[in-house]
């Protein structure tokens, strides 16, 4: 990884993006709340994978130890699927677009309880990055250092193992943060302006982990509520989350 | 129950290394 450039490192990135998906079951209305919620939870059951995959192929991931792998996607797996979500919602106003077949707005969340408040944080994240005017070499980054800073304050390694996963996963945040910086510094802007940027990037990541936060909670009421059947992946990620908060 | 035995799923596809896919 060190020996890759930002630019190359952008351009690998870039490369990892997982293909476009497709729900392929139209979603017929009336929507109730079992029909919209099994078709969310069909969805992220499938970027699931896909988001593994990806992970995989960021350069240097498979060279952290496992254990790291397992605890950075588990932590930050509804950040990266709500950030893929605002990014093809983007030039979309007032609308989330799930994929190219599941096109939801704020109402049509109503039957959901308790989504609409989500819905309404991911809009208000999407219309800031639309005013932000954000490019897709700073989305991938963003994404990225999202997986890799997921985990930072959670566990402390302690074997010589951990230790060396720990020293690389640093290392490896240090180039894709160095690769943010050289994506935003191709626009045209002065520094101080550069220096803005970023930080206001960076600042709605906090959001994005704040939505993803309370769409935890809502997904584990939504299991409890036995609202919607969960596939096998999901309820394995979901289940590492409310283990890790409680 | 072990790490491994809790994540069973997400285990296997970070192990395996034939590129993962949508089932």
């Amino acid at each position: 990884t060190l020996a890759l450039t930002p630019e190359q490192l952008v351009t690998c990135i870039m490369e990892a993006e997982p293909p476009e998906i497709y729900l392929m079951k139209d979603l017929k209305k009336p929507f109730t709340e079992s029909s919209v919620m099994m078709s969310l939870t069909n969805l992220a059951d499938k970027e699931l994978v896909l988001m593994i995959s990806w992970a995989k192929k960021i350069p240097g991931f498979v060279e952290l130890s496992l254990s790291d792998q397992v605890h950075l996607l588990e932590c930050c797996w509804l950040e990266v699927l709500m950030l893929g979500l605002v990014w093809r919602s983007v030039d979309h106003p007032g609308k989330l677009i799930f994929t190219p077949d599941l096109k939801l707005n704020r109402d049509e969340g109503s039957c959901v309880e308790g989504i609409m408040e989500i819905f309404d944080m991911l809009l208000a994240a999407t219309a800031r990055f639309r005013e932000l005017k954000l490019q897709r070499e700073e989305y991938v980054c963003l994404k990225a250092l999202i997986l890799l800073n997921s985990n930072m304050c959670v566990s402390s390694p302690e074997s010589p193992e951990e230790l060396e996963s720990r020293a690389k996963l640093l290392r490896l945040l240090d180039a894709v943060t160095d690769a943010l910086v050289w994506a935003i510094s191709r626009k045209g802007l002065t520094f101080q302006q550069q220096s803005t940027r970023l930080a206001h990037l960076l600042m709605l990541l906090s959001h994005i982990r704040h939505v993803s936060n309370k769409g935890i909670e809502h997904l584990s009421n939504m299991k409890m509520k036995n609202v919607v059947p969960l596939y096998d992946l999901l309820l394995e990620m979901l289940d590492a989350n409310t283990t890790h908060s409680s | 129950s072990s790490l491994t035995e809790r994540h069973k799923i997400l285990h296997r596809l970070l192990q395996d290394s034939s590129p993962t896919e949508p089932s």
